[in-house]
């Protein structure tokens, strides 16, 4: 059923995807603070699939050229490709200090037993200015093969782009900045090449109180 | 490409592109 409800395609299912910012309180306790964050869901045959942007619509969002969002959707399979729209919960003091932790973690599952790939590129005004290409095993639990990228440091890059960030002064101003400001996640089969998922990331500043939020939707072209 | 420098807003989006969920 989490196929077209969920960032699942036929071959590998994402599960949780978390970036974080982990402040030390006291030696034995430490606050954890959601920037973004995708939780667990178990969607039924009753809920409705996620709504479909045209994948033309963002294609200059992200890198154009040789392995691009165009190539690799051409490439396929469709089913694998994947918007992702976070409202950021920025609502926190931000301090330097180099006691605190800002990290990434994610979780995967897929029936088959493989090695994958996770390439993440952040993007400004769709050119890529960083990368960071990850490797995972699987590890067999309860009947399913699972992949677990866990507390992956964020970049000094992400981390000097949430401070300046921070500092704007009013929220507009920060989605101004957000709009060219884009991340591409391509995980692969590490042996096939084969594109397992490929997921888009777009972001706004979060003006809930409840944290961070998010809308999911397929990739197609009509 | 043909959509390069048109805001985000001006794109063929689906409405709940712009609306944040105000879940729990």
């Amino acid at each position: 059923p989490w196929q077209g409800r969920s960032i699942a395609s036929s071959k590998l299912r994402m599960l949780e995807f978390s970036a974080f910012l982990e402040q030390p309180q006291d030696p034995e306790t430490f606050n954890k603070h959601l920037f973004v964050h995708i939780g667990q869901s178990n969607p039924s045959y009753s809920d409705p699939y996620l709504e479909s942007v045209d994948v033309r619509q963002i294609y200059d969002k992200f890198p154009e050229k040789k392995g691009g969002l165009k190539e690799l959707f051409d490439k396929g399979p469709h089913n694998a490709f994947f918007l992702v729209k976070f409202w950021a919960d920025l609502s926190l003091n931000l301090q330097d200090d180099s006691s605190f932790f800002y990290g990434v973690s994610s979780q995967y599952e897929s029936s088959e037993n493989m090695v994958i790939t996770s390439s993440t590129k952040v993007c400004s005004f769709g050119k890529q200015v960083v990368e960071k290409v990850e490797t995972e095993y699987a590890r067999f639990e309860n009947g399913r093969y699972m992949f677990r990228i866990h507390r992956s440091p964020l970049c000094e890059y992400m981390i000097n782009f949430i401070h300046k960030l921070k500092h704007l002064p009013e929220k507009y101003m920060m989605n101004s900045v957000l709009e060219n400001f884009t991340i591409l996640q391509v995980v692969t089969n590490r042996d096939t090449l084969e594109t397992l998922l490929c997921i888009a990331y777009v972001f706004e500043v979060s003006t809930s109180e409840h944290g961070a939020q998010h809308h999911i939707y397929r990739l197609v072209k009509d | 490409s043909a959509v390069e420098q048109v805001p985000m807003r001006k794109r063929l989006l689906p409405a709940s592109f712009w609306e944040e969920p105000k879940l729990t």
